[in-house]
Protein backbone atom coordinates (compact mmCIF):
# COMPACT_ATOMS: atom_id res chain seq x y z
CA UNK A 1 0.00 0.00 0.00
CA UNK A 2 1.23 3.67 -1.17
CA UNK A 3 2.18 5.20 2.19
CA UNK A 4 2.10 8.33 2.06
CA UNK A 5 1.02 10.58 -1.20
CA UNK A 6 4.76 12.00 -1.96
CA UNK A 7 5.63 8.77 -2.83
CA UNK A 8 2.49 7.56 -4.84
CA UNK A 9 3.31 6.19 -7.85
CA UNK A 10 1.46 8.77 -10.58
CA UNK A 11 3.39 7.82 -13.63
CA UNK A 12 1.60 4.39 -13.08
CA UNK A 13 -1.72 3.12 -13.52
CA UNK A 14 -3.51 1.58 -10.61
CA UNK A 15 -6.41 -0.79 -9.57
CA UNK A 16 -9.44 0.78 -7.84
CA UNK A 17 -7.99 -0.71 -4.66
CA UNK A 18 -4.93 1.17 -4.94
CA UNK A 19 -6.96 4.35 -6.33
CA UNK A 20 -9.28 4.28 -3.37
CA UNK A 21 -6.51 4.38 -0.67
CA UNK A 22 -4.53 6.96 -2.10
CA UNK A 23 -7.47 9.16 -1.88
CA UNK A 24 -7.75 8.28 1.67
CA UNK A 25 -4.01 9.13 1.95
CA UNK A 26 -4.51 12.01 0.10
CA UNK A 27 -7.45 13.52 2.62
CA UNK A 28 -5.22 12.16 5.95
CA UNK A 29 -2.54 14.48 4.52
CA UNK A 30 -4.78 17.44 3.67
CA UNK A 31 -7.64 17.14 6.83
CA UNK A 32 -8.36 20.86 6.99
CA UNK A 33 -8.97 20.96 2.77
CA UNK A 34 -9.66 17.66 1.60
CA UNK A 35 -12.60 15.33 2.76
CA UNK A 36 -13.74 12.03 0.92
CA UNK A 37 -17.76 11.74 0.10
CA UNK A 38 -19.76 8.61 -0.65
CA UNK A 39 -22.13 10.29 -3.09
CA UNK A 40 -23.87 6.24 -3.04
CA UNK A 41 -22.70 3.25 -4.41
CA UNK A 42 -22.64 1.49 -7.64
CA UNK A 43 -24.81 -1.06 -8.94
CA UNK A 44 -22.47 -3.83 -8.00
CA UNK A 45 -22.45 -2.01 -4.63
CA UNK A 46 -19.20 -0.72 -4.76
CA UNK A 47 -18.66 2.79 -2.85
CA UNK A 48 -18.45 6.04 -5.24
CA UNK A 49 -16.32 8.66 -3.77
CA UNK A 50 -15.94 12.21 -4.69
CA UNK A 51 -13.19 14.70 -3.04
CA UNK A 52 -14.47 17.61 -1.79
CA UNK A 53 -11.39 20.66 -1.39
CA UNK A 54 -13.33 22.71 0.48
CA UNK A 55 -11.48 25.79 3.21
CA UNK A 56 -15.09 25.91 4.68
CA UNK A 57 -18.30 28.15 4.50
CA UNK A 58 -21.77 26.40 4.20
CA UNK A 59 -22.40 25.22 0.40
CA UNK A 60 -20.17 27.95 -1.52
CA UNK A 61 -20.56 27.62 -5.07
CA UNK A 62 -18.93 24.58 -6.55
CA UNK A 63 -17.10 23.25 -9.78
CA UNK A 64 -17.57 19.33 -10.21
CA UNK A 65 -15.04 17.16 -12.11
CA UNK A 66 -15.54 13.58 -12.88
CA UNK A 67 -13.43 10.82 -15.04
CA UNK A 68 -13.47 7.64 -16.08
CA UNK A 69 -17.09 7.66 -17.08
CA UNK A 70 -16.30 5.51 -19.49
CA UNK A 71 -14.44 2.50 -17.70
CA UNK A 72 -11.77 2.48 -20.47
CA UNK A 73 -10.44 5.11 -20.53
CA UNK A 74 -7.66 4.79 -18.23
CA UNK A 75 -5.95 8.14 -18.60
CA UNK A 76 -9.13 10.11 -17.12
CA UNK A 77 -9.02 8.78 -14.07
CA UNK A 78 -5.17 8.58 -13.28
CA UNK A 79 -4.73 12.49 -14.33
CA UNK A 80 -7.63 12.47 -11.68
CA UNK A 81 -5.23 11.21 -9.16
CA UNK A 82 -2.57 13.10 -10.47
CA UNK A 83 -4.89 16.50 -10.56
CA UNK A 84 -6.39 15.83 -7.11
CA UNK A 85 -2.72 15.91 -5.29
CA UNK A 86 -1.63 18.92 -7.84
CA UNK A 87 -4.31 20.69 -6.73
CA UNK A 88 -4.18 19.95 -2.81
CA UNK A 89 -0.42 20.78 -2.85
CA UNK A 90 -0.79 23.78 -5.02
CA UNK A 91 -3.28 25.47 -2.05
CA UNK A 92 -1.96 27.73 -0.21
CA UNK A 93 1.12 28.00 -2.59
CA UNK A 94 -0.11 29.06 -6.05
CA UNK A 95 -2.16 32.30 -5.45
CA UNK A 96 -4.68 31.34 -7.99
CA UNK A 97 -4.97 28.12 -6.42
CA UNK A 98 -5.90 29.24 -3.17
CA UNK A 99 -8.00 32.58 -4.14
CA UNK A 100 -10.02 29.71 -6.13
CA UNK A 101 -10.49 27.67 -3.18
CA UNK A 102 -10.65 30.49 -0.62
CA UNK A 103 -14.04 31.20 -2.63
CA UNK A 104 -15.46 27.96 -4.26
CA UNK A 105 -15.63 24.26 -2.99
CA UNK A 106 -14.51 21.75 -5.84
CA UNK A 107 -15.70 18.12 -5.71
CA UNK A 108 -13.39 15.78 -7.86
CA UNK A 109 -14.08 12.39 -8.88
CA UNK A 110 -11.38 10.12 -10.02
CA UNK A 111 -13.44 6.95 -10.73
CA UNK A 112 -17.22 7.55 -11.61
CA UNK A 113 -17.78 4.12 -12.78
CA UNK A 114 -16.05 1.91 -10.43
CA UNK A 115 -17.45 -1.84 -11.38
CA UNK A 116 -16.57 -0.79 -15.21
CA UNK A 117 -13.47 0.19 -14.14
CA UNK A 118 -13.24 -2.74 -11.66
CA UNK A 119 -14.26 -4.94 -14.59
CA UNK A 120 -11.00 -3.45 -16.97
CA UNK A 121 -8.32 -4.61 -14.99
CA UNK A 122 -10.32 -8.44 -14.04
CA UNK A 123 -12.38 -9.21 -17.15
CA UNK A 124 -12.14 -7.09 -20.24
CA UNK A 125 -9.59 -4.22 -20.97
CA UNK A 126 -12.08 -2.70 -23.67
CA UNK A 127 -15.07 -2.58 -21.29
CA UNK A 128 -16.62 1.16 -21.75
CA UNK A 129 -20.09 0.84 -19.69
CA UNK A 130 -21.66 -0.07 -16.52
CA UNK A 131 -22.37 -3.52 -15.02
CA UNK A 132 -26.07 -3.51 -14.91
CA UNK A 133 -28.11 -6.03 -15.89
CA UNK A 134 -30.36 -5.83 -18.78
CA UNK A 135 -33.15 -8.08 -18.12
CA UNK A 136 -34.10 -10.21 -21.60
CA UNK A 137 -30.72 -9.64 -22.70
CA UNK A 138 -27.51 -11.71 -22.39
CA UNK A 139 -25.19 -8.40 -22.26
CA UNK A 140 -24.82 -6.22 -19.74
CA UNK A 141 -24.68 -2.70 -19.13
CA UNK A 142 -25.03 0.73 -20.08
CA UNK A 143 -23.04 3.69 -21.44
CA UNK A 144 -23.42 5.51 -18.75
CA UNK A 145 -23.21 9.07 -20.82
CA UNK A 146 -25.88 8.07 -22.86
CA UNK A 147 -28.41 7.37 -19.68
CA UNK A 148 -28.68 11.26 -18.51
CA UNK A 149 -32.15 12.86 -19.06
CA UNK A 150 -31.36 15.23 -21.98
CA UNK A 151 -32.42 14.35 -25.27
CA UNK A 152 -32.89 10.90 -23.73
CA UNK A 153 -32.80 7.77 -26.25
CA UNK A 154 -32.42 10.01 -29.55
CA UNK A 155 -29.58 9.78 -32.29
CA UNK A 156 -26.32 8.60 -31.06
CA UNK A 157 -27.78 6.19 -28.75
CA UNK A 158 -28.79 2.73 -28.88
CA UNK A 159 -31.61 0.63 -28.18
CA UNK A 160 -29.49 -2.41 -28.18
CA UNK A 161 -28.54 -3.45 -25.01
CA UNK A 162 -25.53 -5.22 -26.43
CA UNK A 163 -24.35 -2.15 -27.82
CA UNK A 164 -21.31 0.05 -26.24
CA UNK A 165 -23.80 2.76 -26.45
CA UNK A 166 -26.87 1.57 -25.33
CA UNK A 167 -28.92 4.38 -23.48
CA UNK A 168 -30.50 1.94 -21.16
CA UNK A 169 -33.97 1.58 -20.22
CA UNK A 170 -34.83 4.93 -19.17
CA UNK A 171 -33.30 7.95 -18.24
CA UNK A 172 -30.77 7.98 -15.17
CA UNK A 173 -31.59 3.97 -14.41
CA UNK A 174 -28.17 3.57 -13.80
CA UNK A 175 -27.43 4.01 -10.13
CA UNK A 176 -23.89 5.78 -11.22
CA UNK A 177 -25.89 8.38 -12.86
CA UNK A 178 -28.37 8.59 -10.09
CA UNK A 179 -26.05 9.15 -7.34
CA UNK A 180 -24.31 11.68 -9.28
CA UNK A 181 -27.45 13.78 -10.52
CA UNK A 182 -28.80 13.22 -7.04
CA UNK A 183 -25.94 15.37 -5.42
CA UNK A 184 -25.68 18.23 -7.79
CA UNK A 185 -29.63 18.94 -7.53
CA UNK A 186 -29.83 18.64 -3.94
CA UNK A 187 -26.63 20.79 -3.89
CA UNK A 188 -28.01 23.51 -5.95
CA UNK A 189 -25.13 25.59 -6.46
CA UNK A 190 -22.70 24.39 -8.89
CA UNK A 191 -21.67 26.98 -11.23
CA UNK A 192 -19.40 24.23 -13.27
CA UNK A 193 -19.31 20.66 -14.65
CA UNK A 194 -16.57 18.83 -16.30
CA UNK A 195 -16.66 15.63 -17.21
CA UNK A 196 -12.91 14.01 -18.66
CA UNK A 197 -13.29 11.34 -21.22
CA UNK A 198 -10.38 10.13 -23.73
CA UNK A 199 -9.10 10.15 -26.44
CA UNK A 200 -9.54 12.74 -28.67
CA UNK A 201 -8.04 15.86 -27.96
CA UNK A 202 -10.84 18.20 -27.73
CA UNK A 203 -12.46 20.37 -24.99
CA UNK A 204 -16.11 20.52 -25.68
CA UNK A 205 -19.88 22.74 -24.46
CA UNK A 206 -23.31 21.41 -24.62
CA UNK A 207 -25.00 20.26 -26.90
CA UNK A 208 -24.82 16.79 -28.25
CA UNK A 209 -28.23 15.76 -28.68
CA UNK A 210 -28.88 18.72 -30.91
CA UNK A 211 -27.00 20.97 -33.54
CA UNK A 212 -28.34 24.06 -32.20
CA UNK A 213 -26.48 26.21 -30.48
CA UNK A 214 -26.82 27.18 -26.57
CA UNK A 215 -27.69 30.34 -25.71
CA UNK A 216 -23.89 31.00 -24.13
CA UNK A 217 -22.16 29.63 -27.18
CA UNK A 218 -20.26 32.09 -28.18
CA UNK A 219 -19.08 32.59 -24.37
CA UNK A 220 -18.23 28.78 -23.78
CA UNK A 221 -16.33 28.78 -27.11
CA UNK A 222 -14.34 31.50 -26.01
CA UNK A 223 -13.86 30.03 -22.92
CA UNK A 224 -12.95 26.83 -23.95
CA UNK A 225 -10.45 28.22 -26.91
CA UNK A 226 -8.77 30.44 -23.74
CA UNK A 227 -8.30 27.21 -21.63
CA UNK A 228 -6.66 24.90 -24.58
CA UNK A 229 -4.14 28.15 -25.30
CA UNK A 230 -2.76 27.29 -21.75
CA UNK A 231 -3.21 23.31 -21.88
CA UNK A 232 -1.59 23.45 -25.44
CA UNK A 233 1.66 25.64 -24.11
CA UNK A 234 3.20 23.09 -22.60
CA UNK A 235 3.59 20.14 -24.97
CA UNK A 236 2.06 21.66 -28.29
CA UNK A 237 -0.66 18.88 -27.81
CA UNK A 238 -3.50 19.96 -30.83
CA UNK A 239 -6.48 20.38 -28.88
CA UNK A 240 -9.99 21.50 -30.99
CA UNK A 241 -12.67 23.32 -29.05
CA UNK A 242 -16.68 23.15 -30.49
CA UNK A 243 -19.55 21.61 -29.48
CA UNK A 244 -20.21 17.73 -28.98
CA UNK A 245 -22.89 17.94 -32.05
CA UNK A 246 -20.94 19.28 -34.08
CA UNK A 247 -17.26 18.14 -33.54
CA UNK A 248 -17.76 15.01 -33.33
CA UNK A 249 -21.62 13.82 -33.59
CA UNK A 250 -25.09 14.12 -32.45
CA UNK A 251 -25.00 12.38 -29.32
CA UNK A 252 -28.05 11.97 -26.89
CA UNK A 253 -28.75 11.54 -22.87
CA UNK A 254 -24.97 12.85 -22.15
CA UNK A 255 -23.93 14.24 -18.65
CA UNK A 256 -23.35 17.90 -19.54
CA UNK A 257 -26.39 18.79 -21.51
CA UNK A 258 -28.46 17.87 -18.77
CA UNK A 259 -26.01 20.02 -16.09
CA UNK A 260 -26.25 23.09 -18.69
CA UNK A 261 -30.33 22.80 -18.99
CA UNK A 262 -30.41 22.74 -15.39
CA UNK A 263 -29.01 25.74 -15.37
CA UNK A 264 -25.11 25.03 -14.64
CA UNK A 265 -23.34 27.15 -17.32
CA UNK A 266 -20.28 26.44 -17.36
CA UNK A 267 -20.64 22.49 -18.36
CA UNK A 268 -17.51 21.19 -20.58
CA UNK A 269 -16.11 17.48 -21.50
CA UNK A 270 -12.34 16.86 -22.01
CA UNK A 271 -11.18 14.07 -24.45
CA UNK A 272 -7.48 14.04 -23.25
CA UNK A 273 -4.94 12.84 -25.32
CA UNK A 274 -3.79 10.04 -27.71
CA UNK A 275 -1.29 11.92 -29.95
CA UNK A 276 0.18 8.86 -31.23
CA UNK A 277 -1.37 4.81 -32.02
CA UNK A 278 -2.33 4.04 -28.56
CA UNK A 279 -5.76 5.16 -28.45
CA UNK A 280 -7.43 4.10 -24.73
CA UNK A 281 -3.82 2.04 -24.41
CA UNK A 282 -1.68 4.90 -23.84
CA UNK A 283 1.41 4.42 -22.04
CA UNK A 284 1.84 4.83 -18.26
CA UNK A 285 4.61 6.85 -19.21
CA UNK A 286 2.38 9.52 -20.91
CA UNK A 287 0.02 9.98 -17.58
CA UNK A 288 1.87 12.88 -16.08
CA UNK A 289 2.16 14.88 -19.37
CA UNK A 290 -1.63 14.58 -19.90
CA UNK A 291 -2.58 15.44 -16.56
CA UNK A 292 0.25 18.29 -16.28
CA UNK A 293 -1.28 19.80 -19.35
CA UNK A 294 -5.10 18.66 -18.40
CA UNK A 295 -4.42 20.35 -15.30
CA UNK A 296 -3.57 24.04 -16.98
CA UNK A 297 -6.62 23.87 -19.08
CA UNK A 298 -9.11 23.24 -16.21
CA UNK A 299 -7.48 25.67 -13.95
CA UNK A 300 -8.00 28.13 -16.44
CA UNK A 301 -11.55 27.29 -16.54
CA UNK A 302 -12.18 27.39 -12.88
CA UNK A 303 -10.44 30.73 -12.99
CA UNK A 304 -12.87 31.93 -14.99
CA UNK A 305 -15.87 30.92 -13.28
CA UNK A 306 -14.40 32.27 -10.24
CA UNK A 307 -14.24 35.85 -11.82
CA UNK A 308 -17.42 35.22 -13.48
CA UNK A 309 -20.29 34.95 -10.64
CA UNK A 310 -23.69 34.03 -11.72
CA UNK B 1 -10.83 -13.11 -18.93
CA UNK B 2 -11.66 -11.66 -22.60
CA UNK B 3 -8.29 -11.94 -25.20
CA UNK B 4 -7.87 -9.93 -27.85
CA UNK B 5 -5.38 -11.96 -29.62
CA UNK B 6 -5.22 -10.94 -33.27
CA UNK B 7 -7.57 -7.98 -33.26
CA UNK B 8 -6.79 -4.80 -35.06
CA UNK B 9 -7.57 -0.96 -34.71
CA UNK B 10 -8.05 0.41 -37.83
CA UNK B 11 -7.90 4.29 -38.54
CA UNK B 12 -10.14 4.89 -41.22
CA UNK B 13 -10.15 7.99 -43.44
CA UNK B 14 -13.47 8.97 -45.01
CA UNK B 15 -12.55 11.37 -47.69
CA UNK B 16 -15.77 11.89 -49.40
CA UNK B 17 -19.94 12.14 -48.45
CA UNK B 18 -19.91 9.03 -50.09
CA UNK B 19 -17.33 7.05 -48.26
CA UNK B 20 -19.33 8.49 -44.79
CA UNK B 21 -22.00 7.16 -45.97
CA UNK B 22 -20.79 3.80 -46.94
CA UNK B 23 -19.00 3.90 -43.79
CA UNK B 24 -22.29 4.17 -42.13
CA UNK B 25 -23.34 0.30 -43.03
CA UNK B 26 -20.18 -0.17 -40.38
CA UNK B 27 -22.71 0.62 -37.73
CA UNK B 28 -21.83 0.09 -33.89
CA UNK B 29 -24.59 -2.66 -33.36
CA UNK B 30 -22.22 -4.70 -36.12
CA UNK B 31 -20.07 -6.00 -33.29
CA UNK B 32 -17.04 -3.56 -34.43
CA UNK B 33 -16.20 -1.45 -32.08
CA UNK B 34 -15.62 2.26 -32.10
CA UNK B 35 -12.90 3.80 -30.25
CA UNK B 36 -13.71 7.32 -31.95
CA UNK B 37 -16.96 8.08 -32.96
CA UNK B 38 -18.52 10.48 -35.92
CA UNK B 39 -17.75 10.01 -39.42
CA UNK B 40 -16.52 12.83 -41.01
CA UNK B 41 -13.76 13.71 -43.70
CA UNK B 42 -11.75 16.44 -41.10
CA UNK B 43 -10.97 13.53 -38.23
CA UNK B 44 -10.29 10.20 -38.98
CA UNK B 45 -12.50 7.19 -36.75
CA UNK B 46 -10.44 4.01 -35.10
CA UNK B 47 -12.16 1.13 -35.01
CA UNK B 48 -11.17 -2.18 -32.83
CA UNK B 49 -11.86 -5.16 -35.11
CA UNK B 50 -12.32 -8.63 -34.24
CA UNK B 51 -9.62 -11.15 -35.39
CA UNK B 52 -12.96 -12.99 -36.84
CA UNK B 53 -14.05 -10.13 -39.05
CA UNK B 54 -10.58 -8.62 -40.12
CA UNK B 55 -10.77 -9.82 -43.49
CA UNK B 56 -13.92 -9.28 -44.15
CA UNK B 57 -13.77 -5.47 -42.91
CA UNK B 58 -10.62 -4.53 -45.01
CA UNK B 59 -12.18 -6.02 -48.17
CA UNK B 60 -14.86 -3.55 -47.50
CA UNK B 61 -12.92 -0.84 -46.88
CA UNK B 62 -10.62 -1.39 -50.09
CA UNK B 63 -13.78 -2.51 -52.25
CA UNK B 64 -14.93 0.86 -51.58
CA UNK B 65 -11.66 2.81 -52.14
CA UNK B 66 -11.94 4.25 -48.56
CA UNK B 67 -8.53 4.83 -46.91
CA UNK B 68 -7.24 3.09 -44.06
CA UNK B 69 -3.80 2.44 -41.64
CA UNK B 70 -3.40 -0.05 -39.34
CA UNK B 71 -2.91 1.68 -35.91
CA UNK B 72 -2.91 -0.85 -33.48
CA UNK B 73 -1.66 -4.57 -35.36
CA UNK B 74 -2.41 -6.94 -32.56
CA UNK B 75 -4.33 -5.45 -29.41
CA UNK B 76 -3.50 -8.38 -27.09
CA UNK B 77 0.26 -7.58 -27.71
CA UNK B 78 -0.32 -4.32 -26.11
CA UNK B 79 -2.41 -5.37 -23.51
CA UNK B 80 0.06 -7.90 -22.36
CA UNK B 81 2.68 -4.87 -22.37
CA UNK B 82 0.36 -2.68 -19.94
CA UNK B 83 -0.11 -5.93 -17.48
CA UNK B 84 3.50 -6.56 -17.55
CA UNK B 85 4.49 -2.90 -16.86
CA UNK B 86 1.75 -2.76 -14.34
CA UNK B 87 2.89 -6.01 -12.78
CA UNK B 88 6.44 -4.46 -12.10
CA UNK B 89 4.94 -0.67 -10.99
CA UNK B 90 3.30 -2.47 -8.34
CA UNK B 91 6.49 -4.10 -7.49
Amino acid sequence: TERNAKIFDFAAYHDLDTIYSFMDTLVASHPNLISKINIGNSYENRPMYALKFSTGGENRPAIWIDAGIHAREWVTQASAVWIANKMASDYGVDPSVTSLLGQMDVYLMIVTNPDGYSFTHTDNRMWRKTRSVNPGSSCRGTDPNRNWDAGFGGPGASKNPCSDSYHGPYAHSEVEVKNVVDLIKGHGNFKSFISIHSYSQLLMYPYGYTCTNIPDQSELHAVGTAAIKELMSLYNTKYQVGSICKIIYQASGGSIDWTYNIGIKYSFAFELRDTGLYGFLLPANQIIPTAEETWLGLKNIMEYVRDHPY
Amino acid sequence: KELFNGDQVLRIHAESEDHIHILKELDEDSGLDFWTHGFSTERPVDVRVPHASLYAVKDFLKENNIPFTVMINNVQDLLDEQKAEMVSNAE
